[in-house]
């Protein structure tokens, strides 16, 4: 773990009175090479640890604590700090219903997520409606309203539709009428750089002006999680992330990268393939989880 | 690259960025810009072209030194596909039917994921397409018997090539991996050479964690190759470099798209000079 090799780097280092561009040295080494184990953004990982040497320079050493304590407790510190400082919730339109579009690459649990959603939203007595937007692969509506009947939220399909804006739209008129608080796109999962697929969204949102746009972000996800978050950002302009796959042992450093690059706080975190497994993220243990 | 008339530090960043960008991991990528250190400190006619030729060579016989035939030619072969979830498995399945139909294969596709949702549906959904057979059970039923009856079929019908579809799972879920080991033993019940091959596809997009994903899945099904798959992103999938290390295991396929032709072969070359690209 980060803080035992950063113990030991300190320990070889002694007990300065300081913490000094010497000594700090191989324990920046030490936090890159954690970092870019972890999976952060290369390009992340070199301002996260200038903004750690900053901070860290000239820092006088507690006497309570040796020196490696204290700079790991400044490096945990300075990732909560990045990572949001608290945890963030939906945020419900004034006038209903709210609109929650949910996207992101081929397989990042984009379905899995809306039905937890939903399940969530229900125990919170609102009235959500799911909708079958992904028109293209193979089940996507027979796996949605599986899920649906899973946890007693109605899903809005279209079997002869090969028009995803159309689904959303008509949806968005019937949730006015059937008098659902929430309803939820579950989009089909599309490259960040296919551009036709990437405007589909943007005209989706055009229509229906989501409230809450969701990028589903697979925890296991390396260097490329900056390409793909800047790219939804700057088309959709996200409102939040929702990690997942977070039950593993994937470390999880696109968290850091993907807040680095969009400045959109990760508002769930998906831990497990049941529909009861979403919790909310906690910015303190996703730097526990990224660091250790 | 970079521009660097010169094999200094400019240029070991240069290629620092680029290795560790690809997702090859700050080992594998220490260990190849340590190469050209070692290469620039013995002869001062080491110039950056020569640098570049050393690493591509490095990283092509990393990916190339496990290569042999794949060994389905007795009918019925058994292939046994695995891997996390979402990783693009049974599309993948769905894009080996096509590509061994199109040799004159009879194929048989096994519905062993009987418990996300839907995917029982999306695999006969390929099978319709591509008119081939299918076993499958219902959902919720217990996969390794779907996979016996499945194998037991195959052998009796005559089919040349079983493609055994599996549930995603974590590699941190024991109770999940040790039912992939049952079903394992029981195609191995049917026929004792089988599986014939075990394909690990692997997410493309996927950072360090491939790495464990190779490993625990190793330790249960011994593996035979792996599938790279959504190359047709903006995903390197180098972390296939630093897997070299640890596991010899041939890359067979690559996934390039979400159509049923979207299958290529692997080849080194051009792998290696997308990595670099
Ligand atoms: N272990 C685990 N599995 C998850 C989690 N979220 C989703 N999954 C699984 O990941 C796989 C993909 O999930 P989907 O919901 O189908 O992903 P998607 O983004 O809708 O996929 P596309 O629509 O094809 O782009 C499924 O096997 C899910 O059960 C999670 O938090 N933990
Ligand atoms: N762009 C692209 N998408 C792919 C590729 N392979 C699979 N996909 C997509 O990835 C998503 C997941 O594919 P699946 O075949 O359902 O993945 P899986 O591993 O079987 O998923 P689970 O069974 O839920 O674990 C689907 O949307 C596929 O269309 C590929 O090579 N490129
Ligand atoms: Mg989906
Ligand atoms: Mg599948």
């Amino acid at each position: 773990a980060l803080s035992d090799k950063l113990r030991e780097t300190f320990r070889k280092i002694g007990g300065y009175g300081t913490l000094t561009e010497e000594n700090l040295q191989e324990a920046l080494r030490d936090v890159r090479l954690a970092l870019l184990e972890a999976d952060v953004n290369f390009k992340v990982v070199k301002s996260f640890v200038a903004g750690v040497k900053e901070k860290a320079l000239g820092q006088s050493v507690n006497v309570r604590l040796n020196p490696g304590q204290q700079f790991v407790g400044l490096v945990h510190d300075e990732l909560v700090e990045i990572m949001g400082g608290q945890a963030e919730k939906i945020h419900f339109a004034s006038q209903p219903p709210t609109v929650i579009m949910m996207c992101g690459l081929q397989g990042s649990g984009k379905t899995t997520s809306t039905g937890k959603l939903a399940k969530h939203l229900l125990a919170q007595k609102h009235r959500p409606l799911m909708v079958a937007a992904d028109i293209k692969r193979p089940a996507a509506i027979d796996q949605l309203e599986t899920l649906g009947k899973q946890v007693g939220v109605p899903v809005f399909s279209d079997r002869s539709s090969t028009d995803a804006v159309d689904i959303c739209r008509r949806a968005h008129q019937l949730a006015l009428m059937k008098d659902h608080d929430v309803v939820m796109l579950d989009t089909a999962g599309r490259l960040h750089i296919d551009d036709e697929m990437m405007t589909e969204l943007e005209d989706v949102a055009a229509h229906v002006k989501p409230h809450e746009v969701l990028l589903v972000v697979d925890a296991m996800t390396g260097q490329d999680a900056v390409r793909v978050a800047g790219e939804f950002d700057s088309r959709l302009a996200l409102s939040g992330i929702v990690m997942t796959k977070l039950d593993g042992d994937a470390r999880g450093g696109a968290a850091l990268s993907v807040r680095h690059v969009t400045g959109k706080p990760i508002k769930f975190i998906g831990v497990g393939e049941k529909l009861d497994a979403l919790q909310p993220f906690h910015p303190q243990r996703m730097a526990g989880r990224i660091l250790d | 690259f970079g521009g660097t008339d010169q094999v200094d530090d400019e240029l070991f960043d240069d290629l620092e960025a680029i290795l560790i960008q690809a997702d090859c991991g700050p080992r594998a990528t220490s260990d190849l810009v340590q190469l050209i250190r070692s290469r620039a400190e013995e002869s001062s006619a080491f110039d950056p072209e020569a640098a570049m030729k050393a690493i591509r060579d490095s990283v092509r016989e990393r990916l190339t030194r496990s290569l042999k035939p794949m060994n389905i030619d007795t009918p019925p072969a058994v292939v046994l596909i695995v891997g996390v979830n979402g990783v693009g498995k049974t599309t993948t399945i769905a894009k080996m039917a096509r590509l061994f139909q199109a040799y004159g294969k009879r194929i048989m596709l096994v519905a062993g994921d009987t418990f996300r949702a839907g995917a029982i549906e999306q695999l006969t959904i390929w099978s319709q397409r591509l008119g081939c057979e299918i076993m499958k059970g219902k959902a919720g039923g217990d996969p390794s018997a779907i996979v016996f009856d499945a194998v037991s079929a195959a052998r009796a019908r005559g089919v040349d090539l079983v493609l055994v579809d599996t549930a995603g799972r974590l590699q941190t879920q024991s109770n999940l991996m040790d039912e992939l080991g049952k079903i394992r033993r029981v195609i191995q019940k049917v026929i004792p050479e089988a599986p014939h091959e075990t394909f690990l596809i692997l997410d493309a997009t996927t950072g360090q964690n491939a790495l464990s994903q190779a490993k625990v899945f190793n330790d249960m099904v011994p593996l035979s190759g792996l599938v790279l798959t959504k190359l047709d992103g903006t995903a390197k999938g180098g972390v296939v470099v630093a897997l070299a290390d640890h596991l010899e295991l041939p890359i067979r396929f690559l996934g390039v798209g979400e159509g049923v032709d979207d299958l290529d072969n692997f080849r080194p070359d051009e792998f290696v000079d997308a990595l670099f690209s």
